[in-house]
Formats: C-alpha cells, sequence, structure tokens
C-alpha cells in the first residue's frame, strides 16, 4: 500500500542514530515507487528524484538529529513546489466577453466543467454564455442545454448558429454575447485524441480566430501514464493557461497532477471534485501534495 | 550471454520503463523483470533482440490466465440474454453499448438498450441517437429511478422476445457507497425479473486511466460479480497495461477494445496485439 511505503522510507532514517547517503538514496528508492504508483511519469519521476537527491545530499539531513523528517520537508516542499504556487485564477478580457475554452479527450468532463465555471460565474454576478462547440458527439448540445436550463443562463449551439462549423459556432457565439449582454462565453468543445490532426487544428483554428482569454487542458484526475503524451501535444499545439483536473473525488493518487504541471509548466487552477455543479474547488498544492505521496 | 549471465542495470531500468510507461504498474512490472531475469538465467545464450520476445511471452501469460472466452459465443445462450454496464464517469459505456448494439444486430440478434442512466444530463437522449445508428429498439427513462425503469423494460424484453438486452447505467466512482448500492439494486431487479439474469455484468474501463483502473476493477467486482472487462479508447496512445494486474486480481475475460467514437470501432481483444503495443 502505497503510504506504507513512504511511511517506512522514514523509519527506516528515523529509527538511525546517524545516517550515510546510502540510507537517503534507500530512502528516495522507496519514495520513487511510491510516485510512480500514485501514477506520476517515469521520466518526471526521475527527474524528481534526482533534484530531491541534490537537495537531500546538499543540505544538513545527514547531520540533523532527526533525519526521517528532514527528508520527508525536503520531498515534500519539492512536491509542492513543483505543483505550483498559489491559486491563478482566470483571466479577464478588458472589453467583454471574457472567452474561457475547454479542451481535452473524450469524457475528460469538460462539458461538466463548462456548467460548473458558468455556476460560479454566476454567483460572482456575471452573465456567463455557454456555447456548444461539439457537433459530433450524440446530443452534446442538448447535454450542455439542459445544464443552461439548470442554471437559467442561454445556451449557444449549431441550432442558433445555423451551422454544423464548430469554428463558426464559436466565432457567432461571441457576436451573440455581445448583443445579449453576456460578458462571458464558455466554449465547450468536443473530446479529441492528442493525435487526431484534423481536430487539433481546428482547435488552432478556433484559439487563431477568437484568441480566447483563457484556455483550459481538462484532464481526468485517474490517468496514467498517457498524461504526459496527451499534455505535451495540447500545451505544443494551443499553449493552453491552465489545467482542470476532474473526478478528484474518486481514489486516484492524482500523479497525473505532477506529470502535466512538469511537462507544461502551466497552473493547475481548479479540481473537479463531483458531478454536481457546485463541485469545482481552487487548486491548493499543498493539499495534492499529500495526496500523491499518500 | 553466457548461462547463467544477467543484463546489466541500463538494460533493466529500459525494460522498467516500456513496463511502467504502459501503465502496467510498478509491482506488477517488478514480477514481470524478476521472471525474465530467471528465465535469462536458465537459457545458455539470449540475444538482446530475444528480450523484447521474453518480455512479451511473459505478458501474454499473465493476460491469458483467466477464463477466456468471445461475448460473441456466449450471447445466445440464453434468451433474453441480458447484459449489464458498468464503470465510473466517463469511460464509454454508453458509447459502447451502441456498437455493442450494431455488431449484434448485424449478427442477426434483436436488440433492446436500456437507458438506465436517469441522472446525466442528456444520458437517455444521446443513447436514443446510438438506437438510431444501430437500428435497434430502446427503452426510455423519464428520469427518476432507474430501478423503475429496468423493471419495466425486463417485462418488456421477456414478451417481445428479444436475443440481447443492453442495460446501461450511470458512471458512478466505485467510492460512493450509495451509488455502487443503487447497483445493486438494479441488478437485483433484473435477477427478480428474469432467471439467471444479469448474464453479463461489463466492466468497462477507459484505457488512459492509471492503477486506478484496478482499484475501480476490485470494488465493482464486490459490488457486484463481473462476468468481464471492456477497456475502451486504446486508439489514442494510452497501452492499457493495468489489464495485466487486473486480470491476476479477477481473472474476467477481456471482451473487447474500444478504438474510437464510430459504431465499427469495437476490435474483439487479443493478447498478442495487446502486448505488441505495450512493447513497441
Ligand atoms: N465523479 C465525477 N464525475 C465527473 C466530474 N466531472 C465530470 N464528471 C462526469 O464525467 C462524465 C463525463 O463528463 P462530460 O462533462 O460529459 O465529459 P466531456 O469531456 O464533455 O466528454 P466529451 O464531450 O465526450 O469529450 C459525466 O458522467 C460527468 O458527470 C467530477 O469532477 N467528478
Ligand atoms: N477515442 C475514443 N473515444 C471513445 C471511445 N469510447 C468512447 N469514446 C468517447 O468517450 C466519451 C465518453 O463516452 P460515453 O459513452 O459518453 O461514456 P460513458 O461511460 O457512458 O459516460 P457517463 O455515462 O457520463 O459515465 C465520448 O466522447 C465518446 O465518443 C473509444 O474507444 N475511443
Ligand atoms: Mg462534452
Ligand atoms: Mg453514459
Amino acid at each position: 500500500d502505497l503510504s506504507n511505503k513512504f511511511t517506512l522510507a522514514f523509519k527506516k532514517l528515523a529509527g538511525r542514530s546517524s545516517i550515510n547517503e546510502k540510507n537517503i538514496t534507500d530512502a528516495l528508492r522507496d519514495i520513487r515507487l511510491a510516485l510512480l504508483e500514485a501514477d506520476v511519469h517515469f521520466s518526471v519521476v526521475k527527474s524528481f528524484i534526482d533534484k530531491a537527491t541534490e537537495k537531500a545530499l546538499g543540505q544538513e539531513v545527514l547531520r540533523s538529529v532527526s533525519p526521517g523528517e528532514q527528508l520527508v520537508k525536503i520531498v515534500h516542499d519539492e512536491l509542492i513546489e513543483t505543483l505550483g504556487g498559489e491559486h491563478a485564477p482566470l483571466q479577464h478580457a478588458a472589453i467583454p466577453p471574457t472567452v474561457i475554452m475547454m479542451v481535452g479527450l473524450q469524457g475528460s468532463g469538460k462539458t461538466t466543467l463548462t456548467g460548473k465555471l458558468a455556476h460560479q460565474l454566476i454567483k460572482k454576478g456575471r452573465k456567463p454564455l455557454l456555447v456548444a462547440a461539439d457537433v459530433y458527439r450524440p446530443a452534446a448540445a442538448e447535454q450542455l442545454k439542459t445544464l443552461g436550463r439548470q442554471l437559467e443562463i442561454p445556451t449557444f449551439s449549431a441550432e442558433e448558429a445555423g451551422s454544423q462549423d464548430p469554428v463558426k459556432i464559436c466565432f457567432d457565439s461571441i457576436t451573440y454575447a455581445r448583443q445579449h449582454g453576456r460578458d462571458v462565453a464558455l466554449l465547450d468543445t468536443a473530446g479529441r485524441l492528442h493525435i487526431d490532426d484534423d481536430l487539433m487544428k481546428e482547435l488552432e483554428t478556433i484559439k487563431a480566430k477568437i484568441k480566447p482569454q483563457e484556455i483550459l487542458f481538462v484532464a481526468d484526475g485517474m490517468t496514467g501514464q498517457d498524461a504526459v503524451n496527451t499534455a505535451k501535444e495540447f500545451v505544443g499545439r494551443l499553449d493552453f493557461h491552465g489545467v482542470v483536473l476532474t473526478k478528484m473525488d474518486g481514489d486516484a493518487r492524482g500523479g497525473a497532477a505532477l506529470s502535466i504541471r512538469s511537462i507544461t509548466g502551466k497552473p493547475i487552477k481548479y479540481l473537479g471534485t463531483g458531478e454536481k455543479l457546485d463541485l469545482l474547488e481552487e487548486f491548493h498544492p499543498e493539499r495534492m501534495a499529500s495526496r500523491i505521496l499518500g | 550471454f553466457r548461462p547463467g549471465a544477467t543484463l546489466d542495470a541500463s538494460t533493466w531500468e529500459s525494460l522498467e520503463e516500456i513496463l511502467i510507461t504502459a501503465d502496467i504498474g510498478v509491482s506488477t512490472s517488478h514480477l514481470i523483470l524478476d521472471k525474465l531475469k530467471k528465465r535469462i538465467q536458465k537459457e545458455k545464450s539470449v540475444q538482446p533482440h530475444e528480450i523484447r520476445n521474453l518480455l512479451e511471452d511473459e505478458l501474454i501469460a499473465l493476460l491469458s490466465g483467466g477464463i477466456s472466452g468471445q461475448l460473441d459465443d456466449r450471447v445466445v445462450r440464453n434468451k433474453p440474454y441480458v447484459i449489464l454496464m458498468v464503470g465510473v464517469n466517463g469511460t464509454g459505456k454508453t458509447t459502447t453499448i451502441g456498437k455493442l448494439a450494431g455488431r449484434f444486430s448485424d449478427q442477426g440478434l434483436k436488440v433492446l438498450m436500456v437507458a438506465a442512466d436517469t441522472f446525466r444530463a442528456a444520458a437517455s437522449d444521446q443513447l436514443g441517437i446510438w438506437a438510431d445508428r444501430a437500428s435497434v429498439e430502446i427503452v426510455h427513462s423519464k428520469g427518476g429511478d432507474p430501478s423503475a425503469l429496468i423493471f419495466d423494460a425486463m417485462d418488456r424484453a421477456k414478451s417481445r422476445v428479444f436475443d440481447v438486452v443492453l442495460v446501461d447505467t450511470a458512471g458512478r466512482m466505485h467510492t460512493k457507497v450509495n451509488l455502487m448500492e443503487e447497483l445493486k439494486k438494479m441488478r437485483r431487479v433484473i435477477e427478480k425479473q428474469i432467471v439467471g439474469a444479469p448474464h453479463e455484468t461489463i466492466l468497462v474501463l477507459d484505457g488512459t486511466t492509471g492503477q486506478n483502473a484496478a482499484a475501480q476493477a476490485k470494488q465493482f467486482a464486490k459490488a457486484c460479480p463481473l462476468t468481464g472487462l471492456i477497456v475502451t479508447k486504446l486508439d489514442g496512445t494510452a497501452k492499457g497495461g493495468v489489464l495485466v494486474s487486473i486480470q491476476q486480481d479477477l481473472g474476467v475475460p477481456i471482451y473487447y477494445v474500444g478504438v474510437g467514437e464510430s459504431l465499427d470501432d469495437l476490435i474483439p481483444f487479443n493478447a498478442e496485439d495487446f502486448v505488441k503495443a505495450v512493447t513497441e
């Protein structure tokens, strides 16, 4: 069990009156396994452990009164620092509407997140518009419209745009927003594979034409090693502004958070913690660090 | 290599990297590497290019341990053959039901879909579109208790003499006790209505999921005996390696692999192809 591996590593050190470099590297080997079991990517773990080893051997761990605790602190702090500093809020446009665009793989939680962000914006007195730019998934527009009805806000879709072209739907939604006093446009795009060139180009086109203030990469919190592949491609193509990790109400350790953050350098802004529209939390690195380490 | 020889550390690390980045998981990867080590020590000599084949052999052996058998052969054993699809949120249950309906319908079977996800926005509409695509009938939900819908649907399945019934359920976290209880209740309703049903309870796993898939399989299996697995989204770059440890744990057949979003994007699971993708 994960937490035992981590605790064991430190118990080994705590029990000693003095420790040497080998004790430290042994403990870090256990931590490496713990991180891999938490779904952190193989190469991300490698560079993380290298950094932690450097810090541990360079600092006073060898001469510390409580080397185990000292090492916990180094690893924990290193993890928090890598995961990102304080919460990064969403960007706003100088002239409304602010445009926020949801992108990511199939089933990651984009449509639900669109509803959740709208819910938060409404609480802050804003007037969001939901934009159903997914013309592929069966009943995608109906799904978003249902959320719109729940939130009592309008949804702009292919029907309103008179077009099945996601680029045109997004573009026309901005005009619609201005005409109807909606100050935030939330673009819900179709799930797609990072290796689908046509669909990735579609996102690039939407970005080029509309220049959203905020592009959010929506990733499933249970994602394994593949998180690195998808994040790399999405950030390479779109240079997104932030990440939202969904389905964190399950018991996945969430190592994908560290992988995505390390590979892209972009801030994790929110965590989805359930299916209901009020279940969105600001991301806090300390909590995530504890969760990943078990 | 000489007899009793072993590989160097960097070779083991690169083998470990292949396995772990395929989501095989730490303990299963080390188990496989230990077996590989023992086997190499026994051989007279091992060429580097043979190592990949030996690794593939180990993986295939682990995947072939459980019950095998294709769903296509089983669906004709009982009428109506009731299949309950379960899994966490967004794994591809609804889409997979659409694909299965098309497949069985093409085989000449009369299929009934049951839209028992009464919770999520437009879930019923989504399945309805798949029913049109596969040209099969569907029992729609009107919101409310999924068990009530299932009760009615089972009646209809019996009286109208359907061959296969595909029951779609709402995605649910295996950690939510009330949702797992709801699932148990749905199963009981099916059991009461049709003897021997549900004949299949299939867990649909997202191929991009990491080690948590093992926890999902364990918890769902506790709630209702699983008869098979389907892994989706393997048309991406994820390898789905966590299936190996799940197979050790549950030993149920992996029926199909989802490889896309269209009606035909469902292929029978093949251990050799799966393993080749892991090691490439
Ligand atoms: N438990 C839980 N479920 C979630 C969360 N976010 C979304 N979901 C569920 O995950 C499933 C997929 O969510 P969607 O919003 O449809 O995902 P999507 O990214 O829009 O999917 P596609 O458009 O098909 O790519 C639904 O069942 C949602 O209710 C979350 O934070 N926790
Ligand atoms: N690329 C790819 N996408 C898939 C596959 N199977 C399903 N999807 C997509 O994944 C997303 C979620 O599929 P759904 O069928 O709605 O998943 P679900 O399990 O029914 O979701 P919930 O009912 O919300 O829990 C959709 O965008 C599907 O088109 C697959 O094999 N490959
Ligand atoms: Mg969607
Ligand atoms: Mg569904």
